[in-house]
């Protein structure tokens, strides 16, 4: 967004749902 | 002001929607091609394919649990587009590119038919 400063998280961003159970 | 931006989101969204797909659940629709059927979720389809948006979008039949596409569609290309859909790749197979192709005109992926389009006119040139 214009004016704010952006910091960059490069990780996973949220839980990995698994393959099965 | 800052904030924070996760730069993988959108492809750990993805890669999610791609495991609820692989495990069944919340799939709410069938798609029929050739007598071969895909489970999927609506709003991948449609935030995909202009075809599924006109589709879901109509209140006649956004609550269908099965879509029969017309029988011309070749089951393997719908099969890779779908795969791209919930991937971001596209398995290009020298001979399933047509079909590919068709299968994206008819669903209304127009970035995809020009990529075809792009990648068949390299192919030509060398």
């Amino acid at each position: 967004y214009d004016g704010v400063a952006t910091i960059k998280e490069m990780g996973r961003s949220i839980h990995e749902i698994p393959k099965q159970d | 002001d800052s904030c924070i931006q996760f730069t993988r989101h959108a492809s750990d969204v993805l890669l999610n929607l791609n495991r609820l797909r692989s495990r069944d659940i919340l799939t709410d629709v069938t798609i029929v091609v050739n007598r071969q059927q895909f489970r999927a979720h609506k709003t991948v389809l449609m935030a995909c394919s202009g075809l599924f948006y006109s589709i879901f979008t109509d209140p006649l039949k956004c609550s269908l649990g099965a879509i029969t596409l017309d029988p011309k569609v070749d089951s393997d290309g719908f099969a890779i587009l779908l795969d791209f859909m919930y991937t971001s790749r596209l398995t290009i197979r020298e001979s399933l590119i047509l079909a590919i192709m068709n299968t994206a005109v008819y669903l209304q992926m127009d970035h995809v038919v020009d990529t075809c389009h792009r990648f068949i006119k390299s192919s030509d040139d060398r």
